[in-house]
């Protein structure tokens, strides 16, 4: 699996929250 | 496809810090050597060097501040590759978007927009759109501009009224008048962030000319004029009549045209208008003659080149000023009239001759003068004499042979009247018809002396002679000269030929003929029937038919059924009768505005009214608030206006959609209707609490049930109500329908379920199908009457997924709203925020969308309207002091 992950900048105790991105579909 | 960005940045901001944006990991790092790489824009293509990878972790950073109007997005290839620099993995693809800041204000396309606007034009006629861009993320509160008038010059009192978001400048009313401002200078602000506070903004300058229309009557000068004129005289400036007219100068709508009305039928005068003075001449072009008329008088009118205005057509009336002319005397003298006279000479009148007289008339009196002297002046052979007090021609010797060759058998003289006291002469011409026979030759001249004197026949030729030459010298020569050839032939005898005979003898049997003719006369009669007359019977009507052969002669009845259509009596009611699809704010030197749309005139003292006597909504009485030309356009038709609810409650949404400013929470919409079969007309009502001093006074009018739903409309606290059902919230919708205590409004069908409490339900009906109508709303919730209320605020913004409930507080208010058909293509983001109410009551909140067909926001799933009857979208509690629990509900 080859997989991206972004940082979340939304979580409020400052720390570093990863989300796996997926492709999806519209 | 991706449909959304993986990560995302900010413009204008060192993201350095959030570094790493994202990393990347292949499973194949588990059992050899991965090597992490990265291409695309922002990488190893300009702008280059924006993104960079730990080869070896696959982190990704972020190394410089992004532009979003320089690049808007951008796409990172993401590769494992292994030592050898192969592919272990499809490359990957990492969206990263480029989150807008304001950072760019609007732009106006020019720095004065020029326009220009008929006076008197309708209220809400487009008079020009402005145009301003932000280069800012479109679709964006950053790049959204609200505009707005900020100044007008002069300011007397507002005029235009600009749509937030179109830019629209309308006419606010119908009182443009150019005569009093020609002119208008607006300043208009475009704000973007949907002009909110932390919004950018600019401004422009709007200049709009006032175009004239011909809306002002001409008059003259003075009311009425008295001239006076010579007789016998042209006059090119005989009165100057000035014409005042308010419109604008040097045009048609100024320019005025003088008309005769009456008193000029001998067409003695004229009236020539200078166009750069509005000054009209008057004229004699025919001279006028005392004698005949003393005193006359023009009735002069006025209007203008061009037509007028239909405002002012229906005033314009024909307003005649009188001009009293008085005809001076001249004195005129003596003249010949007719300025000719001819006479028949023959070798048989001897000297002295009396060939007639030729006298002067008199013009100051029209008789014969007896003021002058007569002379001869060309006399040629001296044929004639005239008598110096008498004016009679005698022929002064016998026409000798000679003078008959000399005067070739025509003779023309001139005569002389002299008056002495005037000093004036006057000249007539006397001709003469030497008859040739009488002078052939001297043989010839004895014969035809004899013949002459003995053929009666010749006599009559040289009557006709006369008679011809009379005719040719002019009508009134004509009768002198027939009057000549009588006292000729008076000395012969008078009798027919044999053609006068004979015509004599036809016209006798003409007459007699008549009576035979008429007695064969058809007379209109049937043909075949005999060519005769047919007698009129006895009974009046004659010959006229009955109506059973012509037809059943109407009754009574019949004829009363045609009558025109009925009148309301009061029509204006019928004005006011508008549409009101469109619905747009405009803040106005401090005051808020709303305007109707639809093309209807409404006063600026109506708007103002409009805004601040929204109140009790009675039926069909009552003035509620800003829509009262609406409420009496669906009281008059019974019904909802389906497209005034869409319209209302798509611009509300959208233009709160993406607020996020502090504003109160003071827009309420409330609306029952009762519709249907043999249910009472029914009623809207709006609540539309704008603006920072709000006086509320007016709220103790409201009923019990609108009060409330302004109350929380408001933000204030109402009573709380009895908890109503200890399951609450309500898993399906079915829960908040029936509640007891319900004071439904109307008579429409509902049903109360006596498990609950007190608690306020507004309620509607379903909508009947009518063409160009919104289809029926299908309504989930079963019971009969619904109240639509609708509440927008951007106090406390809860996101959309947030479902609030909290069954400890015991009041309950059920508010339901809607939104009808969306306009296309309408972004509704953010539309389903429901309002903070502070330390309010529980409020359960129903949303409904219906066949939408625009983008909504992807977190909201629409079931398609086709499939199910009913569609519900959101159902949400809010307890502002709870926790926030629950989410977002979909039923089918």
């Amino acid at each position: 699996e080859f997989q991206i992950q972004v940082r979340d900048y939304n979580t409020k105790n400052g720390t570093i929250k990863w989300h796996s991105v997926r492709r999806q579909k519209r | 496809e991706w449909i959304k960005f993986a990560a995302a940045c900010r413009e204008g901001e060192d993201n350095s810090k959030r570094n790493p944006i994202a990393k990347i990991h292949s499973d194949c790092a588990a059992n050899q050597q991965v090597t992490y790489r990265i291409s695309g824009v922002g990488i190893d293509q300009p702008p280059y060097g924006i993104f960079v990878i730990n080869q070896k972790t696959g982190e990704i950073n972020i190394t410089t501040i992004v532009d979003r109007e320089v690049t808007p997005f951008f796409i990172i290839y993401c590769r494992a590759v292994n030592s050898l620099g192969q592919d272990l993995e499809r490359i990957l693809e990492l969206r990263v978007r480029v989150l807008d800041i304001n950072d760019n204000p609007p732009v106006f396309s020019m720095s004065t927009f020029l326009g220009q606007i008929e006076e008197n034009s309708n209220a809400n006629t487009l008079v020009m759109i402005l145009n301003a861009t932000d280069a800012d993320e479109p679709n964006n509160l950053n790049s959204k501009i609200a505009f707005k008038i900020l100044r007008q010059e002069p300011s007397a009192s507002p005029m235009f009224i600009i749509n937030r978001y179109t830019a629209e400048v309308r006419t606010m009313n119908n009182f443009l008048d150019r005569e009093q401002y020609g002119q208008y200078s607006l300043v208009v602000r475009g704000s973007d962030r949907d002009g909110g506070a932390d919004g950018m903004a600019a401004e422009c300058e709007c200049s709009i000319k006032i175009l004239d229309v011909n809306d002002n009557i001409p008059y003259m000068e003075q009311p009425s004029y008295s001239i006076s004129v010579e007789e016998n005289a042209l006059n090119s400036n005989l009165l100057q009549i000035r014409i005042i007219d308010l419109d604008e100068e040097f045009s048609a709508n100024w320019m005025a045209v003088i008309f005769f009305i009456s008193g000029n039928e001998g067409n003695w005068f004229d009236i020539e208008m200078n166009e750069r003075t509005n000054v009209g001449t008057l004229k004699v072009i025919k001279p006028l003659d005392y004698e005949a008329m003393k005193n006359l008088q023009l009735s002069l009118g006025v209007r203008n080149k061009a037509e007028f205005h239909q405002s002012i057509m229906s005033q314009y009336k024909l307003r005649a000023t009188a001009v009293s002319v008085t005809v001076l005397n001249v004195v005129e003298g003596s003249v010949f009239r007719p300025g000719s006279k001819t006479f028949v000479v023959t070798s048989e009148m001897g000297q002295n001759y009396q060939l007639g007289d030729f006298i002067a008339t008199d013009l100051d009196t029209g008789l014969p003068s007896t003021t002058v002297r007569y002379v001869m002046g060309s006399n040629p052979a001296g044929l004639i004499a005239i008598g110096s007090k008498t004016g009679i021609i005698n022929l002064r010797n016998k026409v000798t042979v000679q003078q008959y060759k000399i005067l070739r058998g025509k003779y023309q003289g001139t005569i002389l009247a002299i008056d002495d006291a005037l000093q004036r002469t006057c000249t007539g011409t006397i001709i003469i018809k030497l008859e040739s026979s009488s002078w052939k030759d001297d043989d010839s001249s004895n014969k035809n002396n004899t013949s002459t004197s003995t053929n009666g026949l010749t006599s009559s030729d040289v009557t006709t002679d006369t008679y011809k030459n009379s005719v040719s010298a002019g009508t009134n020569n004509a009768h002198v000269g027939h009057t000549t050839a009588f006292q000729i032939t008076s000395k012969n005898n008078v009798h027919f030929g044999p053609a006068g005979i004979g015509l004599l003898i036809m016209g006798f049997l003409v007459l007699g003929l008549v009576p035979f003719l008429l007695m064969f006369c058809d007379c209109g009669g049937v043909p075949g029937c005999g060519a005769r007359f047919k007698p009129v019977p006895e009974c009046l009507d004659g010959a006229i038919h009955s109506w059973t052969v012509e037809g059943a002669q109407p009754k009574l009845a019949d004829l009363t059924n045609i009558c025109a259509p009925q009148i309301p009596p009061n029509n204006a009611d019928i004005i006011e009768c508008i549409d009101n699809s469109g619905v747009y704010t405009n803040e106005y030197r401090g005051r808020k505005m709303q305007d109707l749309g639809g093309g209807e005139r409404t006063t600026a003292l109506e708007l103002v009214d409009a805004v601040k006597t929204s109140g009790t909504p009675k039926i069909c009485q009552e003035n509620s608030g800003t829509l009262r030309r609406s409420s009496i356009r669906e009281c008059r038709e019974g019904g909802l206006n389906m497209n005034f609810m869409e319209s209302y409650f798509c611009q509300k949404a959208y233009a709160y959609a993406d607020e996020d400013e502090a504003r109160p929470s003071n827009d309420c919409l409330l609306i029952y209707d009762i519709e249907g079969v043999g249910s009472p007309a029914g009623s809207v009502g709006c609540c539309s609490f704008i603006g920072e001093d709000l006086d509320d006074s007016y709220l103790d009018t409201l009923g019990t049930k609108f009060k409330k739903l302004a109350d929380i409309s408001l933000g204030k606290e109402v009573e709380p109500y009895p908890d109503p059902d200890p399951s609450w919230p309500p898993d399906s919708t079915e829960l908040i329908c029936p509640l007891q205590g319900t004071e439904p409004i109307g008579s429409g069908h509902s049903h109360i379920s006596p498990h609950f409490g007190t608690t306020t339900i507004i309620s509607e009906s379903n909508y009947p199908s009518e063409p160009g109508v919104q289809h029926p709303i299908p309504d989930p919730l079963g019971y009969g009457n619904v109240t639509l209320t609708e509440s927008y605020t951007t106090l406390g913004t809860l996101k959309p997924s947030v479902h609030v409930h909290d069954n400890r507080h015991a009041s309950n208010v059920v508010v339901t709203e809607r939104v009808v058909g969306p306009i296309s293509g309408a972004n509704l983001h953010g539309m389903l925020e429901m309002p903070d109410l502070r330390d309010g009551s529980n409020v359960i909140v129903t949303e409904r969308v219906i066949t939408p067909g625009s983008s909504l926001p992807s977190t909201l799933t629409i079931p398609d309207p086709r499939e199910s009857s009913n569609v519900v979208v959101t159902e949400r509690v809010i307890q502002p002091t709870s926790g926030l629990v629950g989410n977002l509900s979909v039923h089918p």
